[in-house]
């Protein structure tokens, strides 16, 4: 429920009306809006029960290891709804039409499985929280301090995935399982995800942010 | 650490 709580508001794009409509105009809303997103996925993550007595150095790990894998899974808990669209932000809904246009379409193609699974498992609320929590403290970099600090805050974390699997979803003794199952794609998706956007950077076409940049270079 | 200094930043924030 505290996870519940500290979930952040709607997010919006807001694409400039002055620009043209094509790739340039399509990356650079898309980074605008990761720039916006990060700071409030940092801003979240400090509300996470435990999150903020780890040291500042592997709060910086953890979220420069994760963040793309949170906002990914923010793009597709947004578009469980949808028919082979995804909600970038409240006002940026991209199908695959769009994202071809768009110069998105490797981006779409490497999302859309993801959201295909979770639609399978029909996953709710509760859950994308507490996964998305999860996703955060798994995130395997090699740059952990206190690697007790980190085991203790997945341990929580996933003892509250298995409370609500429990209270909720008895007839399916394995739900918690097949919800972490995901995370190797999870995990693959962030990463074209992650490369797409470095090539990007590369080309150095698109404007992008600095805190988006710091991120990008963290996974380089 | 120097290379990640807005991350640093955001954290420190007390909000």
């Amino acid at each position: 429920s505290h996870l519940l709580v500290i979930e952040p508001e709607k997010i919006y794009a807001m694409p400039d009306p002055t620009m043209p409509d094509g790739y340039i105009k399509a990356l650079t809303t898309l980074c605008d809006l990761a720039d916006r997103e990060l700071v409030v996925i940092i801003g979240w993550a400090k509300h996470i029960p435990g999150f903020s007595s780890l040291s500042l150095a592997d709060q910086m790990s953890l979220l420069q290891s994760a963040w793309m894998e949170i906002l990914v899974l923010n793009i597709v808990f947004r578009s469980l709804a949808c028919e082979e669209e995804l909600v970038y932000a409240e006002d940026y809904v991209v199908d695959e039409e769009h994202a071809r246009l768009s110069g998105l379409l490797d981006l779409h193609v490497a999302i859309l499985p993801l959201v295909r699974r979770y639609k399978k498992l029909s996953m709710e609320k509760e859950e994308f929280v507490t996964l998305k929590a999860i996703a955060l403290s798994n995130s395997d970099s090699t740059h952990i301090e206190n690697v007790e600090a980190v085991q203790r805050l997945q341990d929580s974390l996933h003892e509250a995935l298995q409370d609500l699997e429990g209270a909720h979803n008895t007839e399916d003794p394995r739900r918690t399982g097949k919800l972490l199952m995901t995370l190797p794609l999870l995990r693959q998706t962030a990463a074209k995800a992650v490369q797409h956007f470095y090539s990007i950077k590369v080309q150095g076409k698109v404007p992008m942010h600095k805190l988006f940049l710091e991120m990008l270079e963290a996974k380089a | 650490k120097e290379k990640h200094k807005i991350l640093h930043r955001l954290l420190q924030n007390s909000t």
